[in-house]
C-alpha cells in the first residue's frame, strides 16, 4: 500500500518518516586532531554512549577559540531539533546554523551563551521564556528569531534545542509558511566560540584547549511537503523525494509537466492537494496553466492543453479542428475520433464542413454530407460552376 | 432515390481551367 493514496485509491498527506538526518553523513570541521584517530566522521556514526567515538580538535592555544562543523544534509529537511553529546567540556558559547541554499548564505537558529549580550550581541532569554510581545502577530509576520539561552544546567554534556523552543503555542505547521520556513534546512553549521572555565581568556595565549564531540544529531523529516513518503537516490545519488500526487523536484515543490490544471499547494492533514492532469482527451502531452481561467471556473480547473494532436483543437481538445468533423461512432479519446471534411471539389462551395455533423456548404441544387450527389428534381450540367441545374 | 454522384468526367472545364481540381 502507498501512504499517499488512501484504500479507495483517493490521494492524502503523506511524509517521511523521522530521522536523525545527521546519521552517516559527512561533517566538514574547521579543525581536527591531526594525529587522524578521532575524525569528523565519528560526529555522525552514531555510536552508543557505552563505546561512544568521539571526534576532536586540534589542540588550540590562542584565540579566538572558533572550530566550526559544518554538515550538508543532502537536501531539504524539516527539523525538530538538534544536539550535541560532547566528550570534553561543553562549552560556554555555541552557535548553531541552517542554511537552506546548500551552503551558500547561512542564518542561525540558536545561540548558547552564558554572556548572550556580550559574545553575541543578544538578549539573554530562557529557554520557554516568552519573547516581549508574543503574540502570533509579533513574531509571525517576520518569522522565528533564533533564541539565546545559556546552557541548561542539568544536560551534562549535551547541548540541544527544539525548533519549537520559544514559539508560541499552538503554532500549526500546516497552516504557517513562516514555520515552514523556519524548520528548513539543507544544511547545519555548529560553531563552537568560547571554551568553558578559566580557559575562556580574552586575547593573545591561552590554556590549551581541545572541543571534543562524539555525536551530531540533527532530527527531523525529510523535506517533501506532503507529496510523498520516502526520499530515496536519484540517478546521480543525490537524495530526493519519492514524489507522488502528479509532483515532482527534490522537494515535490512542483507540479509535473501535464499536472497543471490547478496550482502547486502543499499537502495538509484535510486535503492533499494533488496536482490534477490537464485533461485532454488523450491527444496532448503538454499544457500550461491559466490563472484567469482557473478564477472564472470557481478555482476548479486552469489547464490549457498545448498542441492538440489528431486533427483535435481547443482547451481540452474536445473538438475538431477546421477541415475536420468529429466522428460519433468513436469515442472522443480515438486518435480517429476527427475525420476529414472530404468536401466534393465541384459540388461543395467551400473545403470547410461543420466539425460537429461534418456536413459540407453544397452549391444550389447539390446534395449529400460531401455534396457528392445533386438533389431531388436536379441533374447535373457540365459547368463545374454550377454542376447541377433544375430539371425542365 | 438515391442520387448518382456527380461524374466529374462530365464537367467541362474549357472555360474554368484555374478551377479544376486535381484528379
Amino acid at each position: 500500500t502507498d501512504p499517499c493514496y488512501d484504500e479507495a485509491g483517493a490521494p492524502q498527506r503523506c511524509i517521511p518518516e523521522f530521522v536523525n538526518a545527521a546519521l552517516g553523513r559527512e561533517v566538514q570541521a574547521s579543525s581536527t586532531d591531526p594525529r587522524q584517530t578521532h575524525p569528523a566522521a565519528f560526529l555522525t556514526d552514531a555510536s552508543a554512549a557505552a563505546d561512544r567515538t568521539c571526534w576532536r580538535s586540534e589542540t588550540l592555544t590562542r584565540t579566538p577559540l572558533n572550530v566550526t562543523l559544518t554538515l550538508p544534509l543532502g537536501k531539504a529537511f524539516e527539523l525538530v531539533y538538534v544536539s550535541l553529546h560532547f566528550c570534553s567540556a561543553r562549552p560556554d558559547s555555541a552557535a548553531v546554523f541552517k542554511s537552506q541554499d546548500h551552503g551558500r548564505s547561512w542564518s542561525p537558529l540558536r545561540f548558547f551563551s552564558s554572556q548572550c549580550s556580550r559574545v553575541y550581541g543578544r538578549p539573554s532569554r530562557a529557554v520557554g521564556q516568552a519573547p516581549a510581545q508574543a503574540s502570533l502577530g509579533s513574531i509571525v509576520p517576520r518569522g522565528p528569531e533564533a533564541l539565546c539561552s545559556e546552557p541548561p544546567p542539568r544536560t551534562g554534556p549535551l547541548l540541544a534545542f527544539s525548533m519549537q523552543d520559544g514559539l508560541p503555542p499552538g503554532q500549526d505547521l500546516d497552516s504557517s509558511p513562516v514555520l515552514q520556513d523556519w524548520v528548513t534546512a539543507t544544511d547545519i553549521r555548529v560553531v563552537l566560540t568560547r571554551p568553558v572555565g578559566p580557559r575562556a581568556t580574552e586575547g593573545g595565549v591561552v590554556a590549551p584547549y581541545v572541543y571534543s564531540v562524539g555525536e551530531l544529531q540533527v532530527g527531523g523529516r525529510c523535506k517533501c511537503n506532503g507529496h510523498a513518503s520516502r526520499c530515496v537516490a536519484d540517478t546521480q545519488g543525490r537524495l530526493v523525494c519519492d514524489c507522488r500526487h502528479g509532483t515532482e523536484g527534490p522537494d515535490c515543490e512542483r507540479c509535473k509537466p501535464f499536472y497543471c490544471d490547478r496550482p502547486w499547494q502543499r499537502a495538509t492533514a484535510h486535503e492533499a492537494h494533488a496536482c490534477l492532469a490537464c485533461s485532454c482527451n488523450g491527444h496532448a502531452r503538454r499544457c500550461r496553466f491559466n490563472m484567469e481561467l482557473y478564477r472564472l471556473s470557481g478555482r476548479r480547473s486552469g489547464g490549457v492543453c498545448l498542441n492538440c494532436r489528431h486533427n483535435t483543437a481547443g482547451r481540452h481538445c474536445h473538438y475538431c479542428r477546421e477541415g475536420f468533423y468529429r466522428d460519433q461512432t468513436r469515442v472522443l479519446s480515438h486518435r480517429r475520433a476527427c475525420k476529414a471534411c472530404d468536401c466534393h471539389p465541384v459540388g461543395a462551395a467551400g473545403k470547410t464542413c461543420n466539425q460537429t455533423t461534418g456536413q459540407c456548404p453544397c452549391k444550389d441544387g447539390v446534395t449529400g454530407l460531401t455534396c457528392n450527389r445533386c438533389a431531388p428534381g436536379f441533374q447535373q450540367s457540365r459547368s463545374p460552376v454550377a454542376p447541377c441545374v433544375k430539371i425542365p | 432515390d438515391v442520387m448518382p454522384t456527380l461524374d466529374m468526367a462530365l464537367f467541362d472545364w474549357t472555360d474554368y481551367e484555374d478551377l479544376k481540381p486535381d484528379m
